[in-house]
C-alpha cells in the first residue's frame, strides 16, 4: 500500500 | 598513518550493532575533524550518517584524509570480540589494504589484534543541507523503540503526526488499528525521561516500520532519541553518541494513496 519514495529524491549526490 | 584510540570502546561496538543490518558495506572517512560514515541501505530508502568527533578519542592521529571501505558485518564480528570495558584502537597505514582493531583490557593484561581486509566501495555521497523542521520530538529512546515494535505487530507503516496535543503514532493492518499518543512531559525526575515537542506547525508523514525498527537498534547508544519531521523531507531519527558525536538515520516517507 502506498508508494515508498527514495532518499535520493530528496538529497543530491555531491 | 591512522591511529584512533577510543577508551570507551563499547561505543564503537554499539555503533556497529546499530548499522550492520541496515547497510552491508560502507566507507569510513577519517579526517582531522573526526571519523565518519554516510551510507544508504540497499534499496536507497534510508540513509545513515555517523560522526565521531576527533576530540572524543583519547588519541587521534590521522596524517592524511583516509577513506576505508569495510564490510560492516565483518567489522561487527571483530568488534564483538572486544570486551565492553576494552579500549579500542583503530589503526591503518596510508595506502594499506587492511585495518587493525586493537582491544586492550582495562588492566592492560590482555591485548588483542584483529586485522581485516579493506574493500573498494564506490559509494554515492549525498549532500544533506541543514534543514528547518516543522516539528522536533525528543523522547526516551526506549519508549520510541517500544512503540515501533508494538505497532509493527499490527501494521507495516506508521503515520507520525505532531499536533498541539502531542505526537501520535498510528498504524492499521488486517487485524485492526493502533494509535499511540505521547504528550509533552517535562515534569520528570530524570531529564532523559522527558518528552519534549517543538512544533512550528502540525505535520503528518507515513513511514515503513521495517526501517524504523532497524533504526531503534541504536537505542543502547543513548537514553534519548530525536525525531525531526518536515512534510517535504525525510524524517531524521538521531541518537547522540556520548559527548563525541551522533548517529542519524534518514528515512524517505511513503505516499499513501
Amino acid at each position: 500500500r502506498g508508494v515508498q519514495l527514495n532518499i535520493t529524491e530528496f538529497y543530491r549526490s555531491t | 598513518m591512522l591511529e584512533l584510540r577510543l577508551v570507551q570502546g563499547s561505543l564503537l561496538k554499539k555503533v556497529l550493532e546499530s548499522v550492520k543490518d541496515l547497510v552491508n558495506d560502507a566507507n569510513f572517512d577519517c579526517s582531522a575533524t573526526g571519523f565518519s560514515l554516510q551510507a544508504m541501505d540497499s534499496s536507497h530508502v534510508a540513509l545513515v550518517a555517523l560522526l565521531l568527533r576527533s576530540e572524543g578519542f583519547e588519541h587521534y592521529r590521522c596524517d592524511r584524509n583516509l577513506s576505508m571501505g569495510m564490510n560492516l558485518n565483518n567489522m561487527a564480528k571483530m568488534l564483538k570480540c572486544a570486551g565492553n570495558d576494552d579500549i579500542v584502537t583503530i589503526k591503518a597505514d596510508d595506502g594499506g589494504d587492511t585495518v587493525t582493531f586493537m582491544f586492550e583490557s582495562p588492566t592492560q593484561d590482555k591485548i588483542a589484534d584483529f586485522e581485516m581486509k579493506l574493500m573498494d566501495i564506490d559509494s554515492e555521497h549525498l549532500g544533506i543541507p541543514e534543514a528547518e523542521f516543522q516539528a522536533i520530538v525528543r523522547m526516551p529512546s526506549a519508549e520510541f523503540a517500544r512503540i515501533c515494535k508494538d505497532l509493527s505487530s499490527i501494521g507495516d507503516t506508521v503515520v507520525i503526526s505532531v499536533t498541539k496535543e502531542g505526537v501520535k503514532f498510528s498504524t492499521r493492518g488486517d487485524i485492526g488499528t493502533a494509535n499511540i499518543v505521547c504528550r509533552q512531559n517535562t515534569t520528570v525526575d530524570k531529564p532523559e525521561d522527558a518528552t519534549v515537542i517543538e512544533m512550528q506547525e502540525p505535520v503528518s508523514l507515513t513511514f515503513a516500520l521495517r526501517y524504523m525498527n532497524s533504526f531503534t537498534k541504536a537505542t543502547p547508544l543513548s537514553n534519548q532519541v530525536t525525531i525531526s519531521l518536515s512534510s517535504e523531507l525525510p524524517v531524521v531519527v538521531e541518537y547522540k553518541v556520548a559527548e563525541m558525536g551522533y548517529i542519524r538515520f534518514y528515512l524517505a516517507p511513503k505516499l499513501e494513496e
